[in-house]
C-alpha cells in the first residue's frame, strides 16, 4: 500500500510514525508547492500524518488536508 | 488495511487499542482541524477509537464521528 | 476483516467474545454518542456482540442495532 | 468468513456446531430484540444454526429465519 | 466455502458425506420450518445432500430442493 | 470448487471418478426427484459424470443433463 | 480449473492426455447423448481432446465440437 | 493457464515447444475438423504454435489462425 | 503471463531475450502468415521483441507491430 | 507496484528515498522533456519524490507535479 | 508486471536500470519504427527509461514518450 501526496502550498509536512509498541516520529518530509511525494507503509512506518494544504490520494479515494 | 481520518475540529483524538488478550490504550494521537492521519491495523493495534468531529474513510466507506 | 461501529446513543456496548473451545467475554468497549470504533477479528476475538443503538458497517453492508 | 445476525425478536438463538468428525453444540448465544452478533467460522465452528426471527447477512446475501 | 439452507417445511434433512476414499454419512442435521443452517465444506465433509423443501444459497446462486 | 446438482427425475446418478493414473468409479450417489447434492472436487475425485435429468450448476454456469 | 462437457450425440469421446515429457492417452471417457462430464486438469492430465458433437464450457466460454 | 482450440479444417497442428534454455518441439497434436483440444502451459510447455485454420480461445480473447 | 501473436505476413520473427544480468537472444521463432504463437514469460525469457507485421495480444490489450 | 512518470519539461527530477529506519536520497534520475520513466517500489526505495512539471500515473490515478 | 513498447520512429531506446543500492544502466535495447518490445520488471530491472517517440502500455494505461 502507498499514498500519493501533492502539496498545494509551500511547507507541507508529511510525518512518518513508527511501527511497534511505541508511536514516535521517525521522519518529516517537507514539500514545496506542486511537489509530489509517493510513499509506502513499511516495516518502519505504520501511520502517516499530513499537515498543511495538500491533496492526498489512497485506495480509499481523495481527501484534502488544510 | 488502513483508514484515513480527517479532523473537522481541533482536538480530535485517535486511540490505538492493543492487540491480544488485554485491550488497553497504547497511543493517543491528537489532530488539529484539517490535519489528516492515515493509520494501519498492525501487530500492536487491532482496534481504533475516534472521538471528536472527523471524517473517517475505510474500505467500508465513509463515516463521520461527532 | 474489520467492522466499523458508530454509536447513535450513549452507552453502546461492543462485546468481544473469545476464539477457541470456550466462548466467553474478554472485553467490553463502551461508546458515547457519535463515537466510532473500528475493530478487527483477531487471534482472541472470533465473535462480536453489539448492544444499544448503533450503525454497524462490514463488508456485508450496513445494519443497525437497536 | 463471518456472518451478521440481527435479532428481530427476543430469544433468538445462535448455535455453534463443532468442526471435526463429531457434530455437536459447543455454544449457544442468546440475543435480545435489536441486538446484533457478528461471528466467524473458526477452528471450532464449521456450522451455525439459527432459531427464532432474525435477519442473517452473509457473502451469499440476506436470508430471514423465522 | 459455505452454503446457507433455510427450511421451508418441517423435517428438512441436511446430510454430511465423508471426504476420502469412502463416501458415507457422518451427520444428519434436522431443521424445523423457518430455521436456517449455515455450513462449510470441511476436512470431514466434501459433499452435502439436502432432502425436503428448502432454499439453498451458495456462491453458485439459489436453488430449491423439494 | 464444487458443483450443485438438482435431480429433475427419480434415479439421477452422480458418479465420482478417481484422481490419479487410473480413472475408475469410486462412488455413485443416487438422487430422488427434487433432492439436491452439492459436491466438491477432492483429493479422490477429479471427474464427475451425471446421468439422468438434472440441473447442474457450476462456476461455468448452468447446464442440464438429460 | 475444470471444464463441463455435455454430449449432444451418442458416442462422444473425451480423451485425457498425459502431463510430462511424453504426451499419450491415459483415459478415454465415452458419453451417451445428454450425459454430462465435469473434469479437471490434474497432475496426470494437462491436455484434453474432445471428439463428436458436444457442448464444452470452460472459463473461456462455450465452444461446440462437431 | 490453458487455451481452447477448435479445428476449422482437417489437419490443424498444435505444436508444443519446450520450456527451458532450448526451444524445441516436444509434441505435435493433429486435429480433424470440428475436434477440440484444450491444453495447458506446463512444466514442459512454455510456448504453443498453431498451424492451419482454427479458432483459438485464451484469457486474452479469441483469435483465428489461417 | 503469456502473449498471443498472429503473423500478418510471412517471416514475422519473435525474439526471446534472456532473463538475468545479460540481455541476449536465446531463441528466434519464425511465423508464416496466419500462424499463431502463444508464448509465456519464463525463467529464461524476460523480454520479447517482435519484428514484422503481426497482431500482438496481451493483458494490456492489442497492439500491431509493422 | 510501479509508477509511470512523463516529463513535461526539461530537468524533471525523480528522487528515490531509502527504505528503513533512515530516510535519505539514494538516487536522483533526471528526465528530458517527453522522456518516460517507469519505476518500482523496491527493497531499497519506499518513497519517491518528484520535482518539476510531470505527469505521474499510479494505480491511484493520474496527478501532475508542477 | 510487464510493459509493451511500440516504436513510432527509428532509434527508440529502452534503458534497463539496475535493482539494488546502485541505479545504473545494465542494458539498452534499440527499436526500429514499428517494432514492439514487451519486457518485464525482473530481479535485475526495477526501473525502465524510454527515449524517443514510442507508445508505452502498462497496467496503468497508455502514455506516449516523445
Ligand atoms: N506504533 C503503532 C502506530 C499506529 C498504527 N496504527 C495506529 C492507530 C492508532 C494509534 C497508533 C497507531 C503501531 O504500529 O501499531
Ligand atoms: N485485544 C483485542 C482488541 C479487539 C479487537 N477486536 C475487538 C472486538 C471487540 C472487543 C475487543 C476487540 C483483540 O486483539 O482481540
Ligand atoms: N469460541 C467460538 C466463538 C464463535 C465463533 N463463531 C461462532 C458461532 C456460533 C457460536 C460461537 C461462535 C469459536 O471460536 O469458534
Ligand atoms: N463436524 C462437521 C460439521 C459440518 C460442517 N458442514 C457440514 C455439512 C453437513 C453436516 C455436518 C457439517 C464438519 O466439520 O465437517
Ligand atoms: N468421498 C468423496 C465424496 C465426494 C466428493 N465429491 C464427489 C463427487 C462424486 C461422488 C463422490 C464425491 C470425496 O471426498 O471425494
Ligand atoms: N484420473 C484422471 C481423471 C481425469 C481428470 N480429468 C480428466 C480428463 C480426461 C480424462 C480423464 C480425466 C486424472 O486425475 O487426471
Ligand atoms: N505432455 C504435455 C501435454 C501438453 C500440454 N500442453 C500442450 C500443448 C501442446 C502440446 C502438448 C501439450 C505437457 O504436459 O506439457
Ligand atoms: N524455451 C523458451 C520458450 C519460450 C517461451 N517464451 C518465449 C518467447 C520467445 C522465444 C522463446 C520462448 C522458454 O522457456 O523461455
Ligand atoms: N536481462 C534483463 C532483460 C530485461 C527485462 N526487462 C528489461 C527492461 C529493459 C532492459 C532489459 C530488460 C532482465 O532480466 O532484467
Ligand atoms: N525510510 C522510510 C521511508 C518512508 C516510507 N513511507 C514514509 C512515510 C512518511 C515518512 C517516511 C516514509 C521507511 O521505509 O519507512
Ligand atoms: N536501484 C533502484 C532503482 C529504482 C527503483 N525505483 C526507483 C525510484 C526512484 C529512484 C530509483 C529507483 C532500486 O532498486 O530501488
Amino acid at each position: 500500500d502507498f499514498i500519493v501526496i501533492k502539496a498545494r502550498e509551500k511547507g507541507v509536512t508529511i510525518i512518518g510514525l513508527t511501527r511497534g509498541e511505541e508511536t514516535t516520529i521517525h521522519h518529516t518530509e517537507k514539500l514545496d508547492e506542486g511537489e509530489v511525494l509517493i510513499c509506502q507503509f513499511t516495516e518502519h512506518t505504520s501511520a502517516i500524518k499530513i499537515r498543511g494544504k495538500a491533496e492526498i490520494f489512497s485506495k480509499l479515494g481523495k481527501v484534502e488536508s488544510e
